[in-house]
């Protein structure tokens, strides 16, 4: 899980080589510029070869619980499962710029430390609406603690937003890692294009998650990419969201009971 | 009345070893004609599998055979193509036969590790082909 990974290490279950192949494949024959041309799954990658900068490695404990997310929306052949109801067709994990700083500030009182964490967004490409974020913090106390306190959000020329905290920190829908509703405060940043944000937490849980909450979270973006090559769910199955209250009594409405479905032939 | 006499069919087995639902797909599906193909690959043999972490394998699947020369029902092929495989027969051979192709797609969840090592998982339509046609 989230929280099974101790501390926070490099990746090692990916193997990390400098990329070869794609670009050959993906160059017109011509070999006219095809930047403008490939999908944007392709197109990162194509570029890079010679002069690209080493790849970072991701942090292991994201990496597991982006496998299990993974898990959770998509067969094994990697064909997304139709059971799930959600709207987005994206989801990033960041993990925060310097956490060390922000752990050793560890405070023993319950209280977390307010070291700002820095996020880079970057990835976040234009045509993708944020629908939600979290902070993702291990999986320890209890799923429904109460927490207390605020976080503030900053991009590099605003002057932050703070956002009173009163919420319960919520088991993430995979069971797996607490997860701080933050949608509201990035929302606007996310919105606005801002690639580099700084994420202020001081907060203080009950229920033993003080714990969790000590440790730097990592920034979870949920989107919907709308580009034409990204995967658009049918509006009905979108509509049953459990998220989208409205979207979902509209969907009842339309939609006969389960029990009242039509008869078989 | 020119059309090729339909296929012969292939005789079923006897009653032990008979498969119904591959005779019918030899039935609807004459050898060599436009279907379905498999195509299973690693990502790791184009060695992208530095950056895209799940899935690890993957059957973009593909289209190949031979367009039949009426068009059949099952291909939902427009007229265009029926018209187009009597110009290529009669008229001018310079003009393309109609091609197999596919007509469905599926879509692919791929997660993958970001030059700034973000993690993203990521929905993209049109990457498993489900059907073929004859355009």
């Amino acid at each position: 899980s989230w929280a099974s990974g101790g501390e926070a290490q490099s990746a090692a279950s990916v193997k990390l080589e400098p990329e070869a192949a794609p670009r050959s494949l993906l160059q017109p024959v011509d070999g006219a510029h095809s930047s403008g041309l490939l999908p944007p799954f392709f197109k990162v990658r194509s570029g890079g070869r010679g002069g690209a900068p080493p790849r970072l490695q991701p942090d292991s404990r994201a990496l597991r619980y982006m496998k299990k997310l993974y898990k959770t929306y998509a067969t094994k052949e990697g064909v997304p499962k139709p059971t799930r109801s959600h709207l987005y067709n994206t989801v990033r994990l960041f993990t925060p710029h310097s956490p060390q700083k922000y752990a050793s500030g560890g405070q023993v009182t319950g209280a977390a430390p307010s070291a700002p964490l820095r996020f880079s967004l970057g990835r976040v490409a234009a045509v993708e609406r944020l629908l939600k974020s979290v902070l993702l913090y291990a999986a320890s106390g209890s799923p429904g603690a109460r927490c207390a306190g605020s976080l503030t959000a900053s991009g590099p020329r605003s002057s932050g937003r703070a956002l009173p905290v009163g919420a319960r920190l919520q088991l993430g829908d995979d069971r797996r890692g607490l997860e701080l509703d933050v949608t509201q405060l990035l929302q606007p940043l996310v919105a606005a294009g801002t690639r580099s944000i700084r994420l202020s937490v001081n907060v203080t849980c009950g229920g033993g998650a003080d714990r969790a909450v000590r440790a730097p979270p990592s920034l979870l973006l949920y989107l919907n990419d709308t580009s034409a090559q990204a995967h658009r769910r049918p509006r009905f199955r979108a509509a049953r969201s459990p998220r989208r209250p409205g979207l979902h009594r509209a969907a009842a409405a339309c939609a006969p009971a389960k029990s009242a479905q039509r008869p078989r032939r | 009345g020119r059309d090729a006499p339909g296929p012969r069919l292939p005789r079923p087995p006897g009653a032990a070893a008979f498969n119904l639902s591959e005779y019918l797909r030899r039935f609807l599906t004459p050898r060599g004609e436009c279907e379905l193909h498999d195509f299973r690959l690693s990502f790791r043999q184009l060695r992208w599998d530095s950056w895209i972490v799940a899935p690890q394998r993957y059957n973009p699947r593909y289209c190949q055979g031979r367009c039949p020369r009426a068009v059949r029902h099952r291909y939902g092929s427009p007229l265009h193509t029926l018209v187009q495989n009597v110009i290529s027969e009669k008229l001018d051979a310079a003009v393309p036969a109609p091609s197999c192709v596919p007509a469905a797609y599926d879509p692919l969840s791929v997660l993958t590790v970001e030059p700034d090592a973000s993690i993203a998982y990521k929905e993209y339509d049109n990457m498993i082909a489900t059907r073929c046609t004859c355009r």
